[in-house]
């Protein structure tokens, strides 16, 4: 495992932990889109379905088993113990537009046409947009918290340490693998926009807003 | 690319 790899996941769980303290802490999940989190939860739970039938490390383990563990409390946060406090009203992406394609293109484009592979390749692809609906919540309220824009942030650090460790792996030990490339640069780029407005306002202190 | 030998990235 190379560095920007082990850098990207320990970005991934920074990213997962500072939003589960930030609800738990605030007691309020306003500004959170709860139907991003079920996509992270289905996404998880469709990729680490391998944990009963391929072991590859004590590391690998352990991670998947803390991310897939977060991200359920965090839905069950969202959806039942602060439900008060969710904006569904701001939270209005229709997931179905991302969950049919990605699921339909897992179908026609996989390495391999057994259940699991499929599964892994939906996992893929359903991540690399999963997080449509909390930017479409960002800019229909015109504005995030700094706490939620550092969790944004952390996670398309994520994606885009992991573009380096493809091109490392790639020219290091001779692998890739298409699949997760595209779909990480398409997750990448979804970013891009944000990473702007993340360095230009919040580093300098300010709250993230859009102009109107 | 061999995906039968699994997947070892998260």
């Amino acid at each position: 495992m190379n560095l920007f790899r082990f850098l990207g996941d320990l970005s991934h769980l920074l990213a997962i932990i500072l939003l589960l303290l930030k609800i738990w802490k605030s007691r309020s999940c306003a500004g959170i889109s709860g139907k991003s989190q079920v996509l992270f939860a289905v996404v998880f739970t469709a990729r680490y379905l391998d944990l009963f039938t391929n072991y590859i490390s004590l590391y690998n383990t352990c991670m998947k088993v803390v991310y897939i563990a977060c991200s359920f409390t965090t839905v069950w946060l969202i959806y039942s113990k602060f439900k008060a406090t969710y904006d569904g009203n701001h939270d209005t992406f229709r997931v179905e537009f991302l969950v049919v394609p990605t699921a339909i293109l897992a179908f026609l484009v996989n390495h391999d046409f057994t259940p699991l592979e499929i599964l892994w390749t939906f996992s893929i692809y359903l991540e690399s947009v999963a997080i449509l609906p909390q930017l479409f919540m960002v800019s229909k309220t015109g504005e995030a918290e700094t706490i939620t824009s550092h969790y944004l942030f952390a996670l398309g650090v994520y994606r885009t340490l992991y573009l380096f460790n493809w091109i490392w792996r790639y020219h290091f030990e001779g692998f890739f693998d298409l699949i997760a490339i595209v779909a990480g640069l398409v997750q990448t780029v979804l970013y891009c926009d944000f990473f702007y407005l993340y360095i230009t306002k919040v580093l300098k202190g300010k709250k993230l807003s859009l102009p109107a | 690319v061999e995906p039968s030998a699994g997947h070892d990235e998260l």
